[in-house]
C-alpha cells in the first residue's frame, strides 16, 4: 500500500501538462506518462502513476504496429489478441460506472462494440504502464530520478540491450525512443514509435512544467 | 482484470473514452 502522494498534486493540472508537451512537441510523441514519487509503508521511495497522455502513432506511420495488429505483430496470436480486448472490456467495465462514458453516449449507436476494437502494441503498453511502479530507483524512471540526469535512449537495440525490464518491454511494443526526464517531484517519461534524437529545450520544458512547489 | 488503484483510475477512464472516439471516427 501507498501513503499520500508527496506532495499532492491535481491530476487535472498533471493532464494538462502532459498534453501541452505532446501536442506542442514538434516530433511526433506516442504517449507521455508522469511518474510520481511517493514512499511506501516502509519508507522506501517509489515511482508510481501520476497521469498519462496517449495521443497514439503518426497518422501516416506505415508500420504494422500502427495498424490494427496481426498475426506478424509482435507475435500476437488471435488468443491474444482477445485476451488484450477481454481486459479493456473488463477495465471498462470497473472504471465506467465511477467515471461515466461520455463517448458512448454523445454518439448514438457507439454502446460497447467500440471496446472490440484490435488492441495495437502501442495502446496495450500504455495500459500495462499504469499497473506498473519503480521501487528504490529501479527501471529507467527510477534511475533518471536518482541520478537527477536525464536517459534519453534511442532505437530497438540500444532499448533491447539496456539493462531494464521496461526498455527491453517498450522495444517488443514497437517503441523506438524512450526518455526519462527527473524533476523534483517524479519523472517525465515520454515514448515514441519514431527515432526522434535528443532535444535540449524538450527537456528543460519537462523539467520546468512538472516542478511543483 | 488486474487490480487498479483509485487513482489510476481517472487515467485509465480517459484513455478508454479517447480510443473510442478514435474507433468511431475512423
Amino acid at each position: 500500500p501507498l501513503t499520500a502522494p508527496l506532495p499532492s498534486l491535481n491530476q487535472d493540472t498533471l493532464q494538462q501538462r502532459l498534453q501541452a508537451l505532446v501536442e506542442g512537441a514538434a516530433e511526433s510523441w506516442t504517449y507521455a506518462i508522469f511518474w510520481q514519487t511517493s514512499s511506501d509503508a516502509e519508507g522506501s521511495m517509489v515511482l508510481g502513476w501520476g497521469d498519462g497522455y496517449y495521443k497514439g502513432p503518426r497518422d501516416d506511420d506505415p508500420r504494422p504496429s500502427k495498424r490494427p495488429l496481426d498475426a506478424n505483430s509482435h507475435n500476437l496470436d488471435g488468443a491474444d489478441q482477445e485476451l488484450r480486448k477481454k481486459v479493456l472490456r473488463d477495465l471498462h467495465a470497473l472504471v465506467s460506472p465511477e467515471f461515466g462514458d461520455s463517448a458512448a453516449a454523445e454518439i448514438p449507436g457507439a454502446g460497447d462494440a467500440t471496446m472490440d476494437g484490435e488492441v495495437t502494441d502501442a495502446e496495450w503498453f500504455y495500459v500495462v504502464s499504469m499497473m506498473q511502479s519503480f521501487v528504490n530507483g529501479s527501471g529507467v524512471p527510477g534511475q533518471a530520478f536518482f541520478t537527477a540526469v536525464p536517459i534519453w535512449i534511442i532505437g530497438a537495440e540500444r532499448l533491447q540491450s539496456y539493462n531494464c525490464d521496461r526498455a527491453r518491454q517498450a522495444q517488443q511494443f514497437g517503441i523506438q525512443t524512450m526518455v526519462c526526464i527527473p524533476s523534483p517531484n517524479g519523472v517525465v517519461e515520454l515514448g515514441s514509435m519514431d527515432q526522434i534524437p535528443q532535444n535540449w529545450s524538450l527537456m528543460q520544458q519537462a523539467k520546468t512544467s512538472f516542478t511543483f512547489t | 482484470v488486474p487490480r487498479v488503484p483509485q487513482a489510476r483510475k481517472a487515467s485509465l477512464a480517459r484513455f478508454l473514452e479517447k480510443r473510442k472516439e478514435r474507433i468511431i471516427t475512423k
